[in-house]
């Protein structure tokens, strides 16, 4: 099962709206897909449709006890062929409970493994930290894909980021690899996005994807409607880049 | 000293933009300020001119060790009036080294304490979560200001932001206030932007400043600057408008 970790410490860059979009354009693609909302602001777990305070267990209770499999946790979405594994605000005492848990950084890509037939594609969305659920994250994955807004402080955390991924590539999960950056946030006419597009171009050079996100409010719409833009805006760019950005991945156009 | 932290677990809804903003607006006004980074992304660190990585020192020796008062940390920034205790990496490991101190939520606290004579206000920019760093910054505080982005995801998060503050009131900090709800990225011809407007109105009534901050380009360059928008655009309209909220809260406008 491929796993696509969505990471970047960096506040509002688009993980989640790239997590929810990214999931159902594979599930388009005729894939099946499952998502992973492993941050306690629920985020993903809201924007396809379901409540958080509505559950009966989460993604938290996976992860705190090894006798509940993740299977019993997942529940259908709004999108055809994506089923989630969703969480709520019990997620955040996470690094408290597994604080003195021996390989507490496997405990993710263990219960993932048992899933291992029954998805073709696995989605992760991170919270914005780099805490031991992105820890957890990165270690379950086989790639790992980074939004990043054409924005100034956007390009400060990369360093950061690409390191951890770095030490999670020596000493947890040698197969990782970074799928690719993702350019959100567009803005053709503003100077400053065309500036800050340039600069993540020259550092990453082939690792950037061909497909950008633009700016589009139907994008922030979307999530208060409980549905992925392709089903709530179907005909919108954004829409289209989501799934040109899936096909593109799914062609093998990326790049390490 | 007031003391103002800028808090919202939510990513990206401009938590560094307001309080590099609203310490410059407080220091024009004739106050003698101070900002403190508890970012290990140090945005407010670069937001002011300072490079986080050419630091001998930073808030995280402070936090980790009391023979290093405050005070030998502080550092000028670009903007006149204006002092900055600096952020850089090394404290993304502060939840580690301080589990096992006992008082761990007041180290903050009593070093700020410190300095209660130097500055008029103080203001701490928070990180994207409701760590033991925000946690810091909640007890060691008279004030919240709470970033809201006009977008469906924002108002998910506040119940759990306005528990903890709870808590913090009850066990660590009686005199900690919530000064106001700052609307923040308001964009007055999107439908989106006026509907959670309104219902971030009807959920917080009076405790809404009056000033609102528009999508403005302008806060978005600033930092690449490394100023504040009121250096930067002076005549902007978004450097208006933190003058704007430093006056609401200055003349007492406030609510609770
Ligand atoms: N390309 C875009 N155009 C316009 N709005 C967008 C775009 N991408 C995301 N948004 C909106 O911007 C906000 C931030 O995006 P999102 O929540 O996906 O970021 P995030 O990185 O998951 O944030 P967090 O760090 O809090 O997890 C959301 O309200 C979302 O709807
Ligand atoms: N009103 C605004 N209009 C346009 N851009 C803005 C506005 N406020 C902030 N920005 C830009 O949006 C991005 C996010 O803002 P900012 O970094 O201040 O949020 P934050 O809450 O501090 O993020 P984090 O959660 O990562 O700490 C930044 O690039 C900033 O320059
Ligand atoms: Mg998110
Ligand atoms: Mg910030």
């Amino acid at each position: 099962m491929r796993t696509i970790a969505i990471a970047n410490q960096k506040g509002g860059c688009g993980k989640t709206t790239t997590a929810v979009n990214i999931a159902a354009a594979f599930a388009r693609l005729g894939n099946q897909v499952l998502i992973v909302d492993l941050d306690p602001q629920a985020h993903s777990t809201l924007g396809l449709g379901c409540d958080p305070d509505g559950l009966d267990k989460t993604v938290y209770d996976a992860l705190t006890n090894v006798q509940i499999p993740i299977s019993r946790v997942v529940v259908s979405s709004s999108e055809k062929g994506l089923n989630l594994v969703p969480s709520n605000i019990l997620l955040s005492g996470i690094e408290f409970e597994l604080a003195s848990l021996y390989g507490r950084e496997y405990v993710l890509s263990q219960q993932l493994s048992c899933l291992n037939g029954n998805y073709d594609i696995c989605v992760i969305d991170c919270s914005p930290s780099l805490s031991l659920l992105t820890l957890n994250a990165l270690v379950a994955s086989t790639d790992v894909i980074i939004p990043v807004q054409t924005q100034y402080y956007a390009l400060e955390g990369l360093k950061q980021l690409l390191e951890t991924i770095e030490i999670v590539k020596e000493r947890f999960n040698h197969s990782l690899k970074i799928l690719g950056v993702l350019l959100t946030f567009v803005e053709r006419r503003i100077t400053l996005s065309k500036q800050v597009q340039q600069q993540v171009r020259d550092f990453f050079g082939d690792l950037v994807f061909d497909t950008v996100i633009n700016r589009s409010v139907r994008l922030a719409e979307a999530p208060s409607a409980g549905q992925s833009v392709l089903t709530y805006a179907p005909n919108s760019r954004c829409a289209a880049e989501y799934k040109d950005l899936a096909e593109e991945i799914s062609n093998g156009k990326t790049q390490s």
